[in-house]
């Protein structure tokens, strides 16, 4: 575990009141090594340990814990609030149309995470239509029409139109037949593909969305602060949904999304199965993130 | 006014371990290269770059052929990886390649799972003029995978390339499905299949070594294909894979079209990692 690295880091320790500067930047050491492997970005990682090491240096040494562990409390305590401190809920009105807009890089999630939350949504209570606006991808229509059949949610679509026409049609149809919920599933792109950039801000203007999604692989690396700043920059985003937290990765991408564009993650894929979406909870990817 | 030469170098060293850990390249693979090239006391700034360059060159470099040059046909490629990584969509890249050569190409739908991902691997096929063999949704991939070898054998084709599902390597069941398709196609023939060919996202961090490492467990893979290379990712995470279990990338995926797909190269790729 990480606390037992920092106390092998820190076995010259003689027991004293106060942690040293000395004792703090040798268990910085560890924790910027473990942040690192778990994908947090550099400068993050650079920010963040600045920052602790403010909060270590002269505090009492807890009776109750060792050293090590003292540190590694603050760690977590600095994280669980980097990460936004508690759950953050989706925006939701009673009375107006919810569009959500589901945006991303390539093979991150959305299509999935769309018919995802459509269930989640519908068995709130809601009314939900699944809009195909990826007219892009082979069979991403197809891909979607068969993830609405299988949670019983009608799927808009308008073969390979415009998208911007397409999401203002299905905002349409929504109001005219009393759909209170519409989650548009967008195509793939990068963040430096700027027609594909434009496309997302036109059909943000059109529909006015209640919440702009990104999805993000929590195998993501280094590169999720670049991606998530662009959209952010670019588009505006309201909050974060984390794919395959199902697998062993440490999830580090969060941090560095949070950290950089300030938006809330809000949900989390655990699974391929169409019930695998969960609340985030920023202490559980603390702890994951640290190893 | 010039910093005196020992500040000057301390700055380049975080420079430099900025530029390696922003590429993926991870904590503990850039350590070791800092280390071994502040032991070879290049002086100027310059010298520490092309020492760099060399070192990651000599890693990466590896002299296998990118598509095995002594076997018996169908040249039988076994395609997998996690979800979402540019498997499908890279072997529709590879189909387009053998096509332009004059090949006869059957692909094998063997992602019997994910929604409409038959139709996406039919759409490819009738794109780049390949065969499809598929069967319902549901159905047994080792028996898509036993048809599709049968098939590829009567029809004298000159290359079989296999479609699996995404499957992130922690789930030990799915893995166990991997092995058993891989034993399909050796009981066909035991020299099959010729290449197993794990695909990678470019924008995945350490993670990727793990997949490498437990894929490999699996089924013995005989390759890399490094996918989404387009985007601003560098895929440092390729130098880990080598230095440490020494899979070598062959291939770069560098967009959603059937064209791009580049042989990979140890001199461009290096230099694209320290831009
Ligand atoms: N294990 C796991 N797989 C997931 C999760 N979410 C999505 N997937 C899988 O990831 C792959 C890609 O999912 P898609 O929904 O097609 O991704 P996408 O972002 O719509 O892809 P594009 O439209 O091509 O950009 C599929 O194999 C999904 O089943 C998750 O939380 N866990
Ligand atoms: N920009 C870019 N996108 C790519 C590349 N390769 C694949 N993609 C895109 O990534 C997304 C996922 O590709 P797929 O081929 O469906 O990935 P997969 O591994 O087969 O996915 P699953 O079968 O669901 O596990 C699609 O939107 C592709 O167009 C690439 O080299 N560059
Ligand atoms: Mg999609
Ligand atoms: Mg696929």
């Amino acid at each position: 575990s990480l606390a037992d690295k920092i106390q092998a880091a820190l076995k010259r320790l003689r027991t004293k009141g106060k942690l040293s500067e000395a004792d703090i930047k040798a268990a910085l050491r560890q924790v910027r090594l473990a942040l690192l492997e778990a994908d947090v970005n550099f400068r993050v990682v650079k920010n963040f340990i600045g920052q602790v090491q403010e909060k270590a240096v002269g505090q009492e040494v807890l009776s109750s814990l060792t050293p090590a562990q003292q540190v590694v409390k603050i760690v977590q305590e600095e994280l669980i609030s980097l990460l936004g401190g508690g759950t953050s809920q989706l925006e939701r009105s009673q009375d107006a149309l919810n569009i959500y807009m589901i945006v991303g890089l390539q093979g991150a999630g959305k299509t999935t995470t769309a018919a995802k939350l459509a269930r989640l949504l519908a068995k709130e209570g809601r009314r939900p239509l699944l809009v195909a606006a990826d007219i892009y991808r082979p069979a991403a229509i197809e891909q979607l029409q068969i993830l609405g059949e299988k949670i019983q949610t009608p799927v808009f679509a308008m073969g390979k139109q415009n998208p911007v026409a397409i999401s203002r049609a299905a905002a349409e149809k929504a109001r005219r037949e009393g759909y209170d919920t519409v989650l548009i599933d967008t195509a793939g792109r990068l963040h430096i593909d700027d027609d594909m950039m434009t496309e997302l801000i036109e059909i943000k203007a059109a529909v006015q969305p209640t919440e702009t999604l990104l999805v993000l692989d929590a195998l993501t690396g280094q590169d999720a602060v670049n991606a998530a700043g662009e959209f952010e920059a670019k588009l505006g985003l309201t909050g974060c949904i984390l794919t395959k937290l199902d697998g062993d990765a440490r999830g580090g991408a969060a941090l560095s999304v949070r950290a950089v564009t300030g938006v809330p993650i809000k949900l989390i894929g655990v699974g391929e199965s169409i019930e695998a979406l969960q609340t985030f909870h920023p202490e559980r990817l603390a702890t994951r993130i640290l190893g | 006014l010039l910093p005196r030469d020992g500040r000057m170098k301390e700055e380049t060293w975080e420079e430099l371990e900025e530029i390696l850990l922003t590429a993926d390249v991870g904590p503990t693979v850039t350590e070791d290269l800092i280390q071994t090239i502040k032991a070879e006391r290049v002086s100027s700034l310059d010298d520490i770059r092309t020492a760099l360059a060399a070192r990651l060159e000599e890693i990466m470099r590896a002299e296998l052929p990118r598509v095995p040059t002594h076997f018996t046909p169908p040249l039988v490629i076994l395609v997998v990886g996690v979800n979402g990584v540019g498997k499908t969509t890279s072997i529709a890249k590879l189909a387009r390649k053998f096509r332009q050569d004059g090949q006869r190409v059957i692909l094998a739908a063997c992602d019997t799972f994910r929604a409409a991902a038959v139709e996406q691997l039919s759409v490819w096929a009738n794109r780049v003029g390949a065969e499809l063999i598929a069967h319902q949704e549901g159905s047994d991939p080792a028996a898509v995978a036993y048809d599709a070898v049968q098939a590829a054998i009567a029809r004298r084709a000159g290359v079989l390339i296999l479609d699996t599902a995404g499957r992130l390597q922690t789930k030990t069941n799915l893995m166990q499905e991997l092995l058993k398709i891989r034993r399909v196609l050796g009981k066909a023939r035991p020299d099959l299949p010729q290449e197993t060919l794990l695909v990678l996202d470019a924008t995945t961090g350490q993670n990727a070594l793990s997949q490498t490492r437990l894929f490999q467990e699996a089924v013995p893979l005989t390759g890399i294909i490094l996918a989404k290379l387009d985007g601003t990712a560098k895929g440092g995470i390729a130098v880990a894979i080598q230095k440490e279990l020494g899979v070598p990338i062959k291939w770069l995926g560098t967009g959603e079209g059937f064209d791009d797909l580049e042989s990979f190269e140890a001199g461009a790729f290096v230099s694209a990692l320290l831009t």
